[in-house]
């Protein structure tokens, strides 16, 4: 897992 | 931010509002799946239980709230102010068939193994199938009225267009998240054989109506 969860999206 | 990903949310705010003025201009929700708004409604309460939590940007605050509000509104109006108008004969996918497994495969596959983090999973898995129980009723009637497929339309180039944006921020941001793009490709690949349909008959004009 690289770039993981920022939930930015909707 | 990115134009791919604002036109898709914009396709999801103008497939939310189709569906509000057609129900509410023909005082009628014939034709639509009541479950599909169900599961969406479920879907935008477990993802946006993070709106006091985590902040991004007003933007995202307020379509959150729109999303929910209309969500929530256009259950209203299917199950309590135009009851009557409500197609439930066909109506008739089981919904524990999707929100099960979604629990399930959210307990298991998940980024982290935390509340908010579950729950976030369960709606990107939940709102992958929400979309079958109307596509279900339109297959079981063999046909859809024009204003229903231009909402399904709406709501398929949100997800087609989501895809893009994934595309994009994985080459320009290095971002990419394995889970919303895989779920994300299972929704969009659900409305091929839909698109097929509205390019071939909707848009000449034609009713949408399935071969017998």
């Amino acid at each position: 897992i690289l770039k993981s969860f920022s939930h930015d999206e909707l | 931010m990115n134009v791919f990903r604002l036109s898709g949310d914009v396709a999801h705010l103008i497939a939310i509002i189709i569906l509000l003025l057609k129900i509410w201009t023909s005082r009628s929700c014939a034709g639509i799946s009541g479950k599909s708004q169900i599961l969406f409604a479920v879907t935008f309460v477990a993802r946006y239980l993070d709106l006091f939590t985590n902040y991004v940007s007003i933007y995202n605050s307020v379509m959150k709230i729109v999303y929910l509000l209309a969500s929530f509104g256009t259950v209203y109006l299917m199950y309590m102010k135009f009851k009557a108008t409500y197609d439930h004969n066909h109506d008739t996918f089981r919904l524990e068939f999707l929100i099960l497994p979604a629990i399930a495969l959210s307990l298991i596959i998940n980024h982290d193994f935390a509340v908010i983090e579950v729950f976030w999973t369960f709606s990107i898995y939940l709102e992958s199938v929400a979309i079958l129980p109307q596509l279900f009723m339109v297959s079981k009637t063999g046909e859809a009225e024009s204003i229903t497929s231009h909402y399904l339309f709406a709501l398929g180039s949100y997800r087609a267009l989501y895809i893009v944006n994934w595309i994009y921020r994985y080459y320009m941001e290095g971002f990419y998240d394995m889970i919303a793009t895989l779920a994300g490709i299972v929704q969009t690949v659900l409305y091929c054989d839909f698109f097929y349909l509205y390019i071939t008959k909707v848009l000449k004009g034609k009713k949408l109506q399935l071969p017998a």
